[in-house]
């Protein structure tokens, strides 16, 4: 690894790519979510538009909680709403220069963060894990 | 901080204690267990026994995924499930005096890590957002 201080090391080798990511549109309806995030297993996917730019993310507890009010979840009203409606903008973005420090203080408040090229497109996503992984590596060292 | 390396370090400022942390009983019914979840707002919650002990953890996911054959999910069907009978018993695990790198170790595949006392009693729970503040608080200086 190219430099002595961990803060200002390369995340390049830390991003999960974008065809790995399980992800949804903005414009896609609430079942469609729904199906993508129960069938990944993930707690909270990212939200991207249709130039494959980071609009948000989008969790299970997001779209139930838009339908649990009633005695039973209608899966039909789910199909009325889309992504956008519900989901968070405070999604955690960083560029793919920047270095490992700011993904670390980054991830102290969020379980992953999404990584952006020059262009503002989708590059891939650092996970909590990935950057424990790293730390656990340099404290063993 | 009593030890030069992180790795020996001690714990105890790490532990958010029992009494504020969310968590359902093993002979509790399902729908109460989805109350507590959705009430708090964690993705997971710890599961303990009449004594105190830690037996599991679960999640919304299980809890939803038990009944979401159906076109609708029927919410009394909640009740007649228990959350012993879908929970994941693979909960990670350690005793209040192990070392800050035994947390960090558990922490790279659990986002929250049962601290036990010696009776085998709960104490608490460390999170990944725990380990990672010690973390950029070491790597800052
Ligand atoms: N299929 C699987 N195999 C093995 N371990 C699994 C797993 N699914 C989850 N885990 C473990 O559980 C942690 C929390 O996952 P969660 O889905 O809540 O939260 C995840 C999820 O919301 C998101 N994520 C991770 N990988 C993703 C991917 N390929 N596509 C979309 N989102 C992803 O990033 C969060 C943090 O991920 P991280 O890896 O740090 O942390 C993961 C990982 O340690
Ligand atoms: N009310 C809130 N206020 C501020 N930030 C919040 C929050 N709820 C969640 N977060 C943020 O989202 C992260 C993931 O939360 P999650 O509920 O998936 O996953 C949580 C949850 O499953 C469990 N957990 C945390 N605190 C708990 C508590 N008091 N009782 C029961 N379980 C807890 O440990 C996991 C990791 O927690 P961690 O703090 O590392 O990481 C949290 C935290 O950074």
């Amino acid at each position: 690894l190219k430099n002595t201080n961990i803060m200002n090391q390369e995340i390049a080798e830390l991003i999960i790519g974008h065809e790995k990511v399980a992800h949804v549109q903005a414009a896609n309806p609430l079942d469609h979510a729904l199906l993508i995030l129960i069938k990944s297993g993930y707690t909270a996917v990212p939200v991207l538009d249709t130039h494959y730019r980071v609009q948000g993310q989008i969790s299970k507890a997001q779209v139930l909680d838009t339908i649990l009010g009633t005695e039973r979840i209608e899966m039909d009203k789910l199909h009325e709403h889309t992504v956008e409606s519900v989901m968070s903008e405070k999604v955690p973005k960083m560029n793919v220069d920047d270095n490992f420090g700011k993904a670390l203080t980054l991830s102290i408040n969020h379980p992953f963060v999404c990584i952006e090229d020059d262009e503002g497109a989708f590059v891939g996503l650092i996970t909590r894990r990935a950057i424990l992984v790293m730390v656990h590596r340099e404290f063993q060292s």
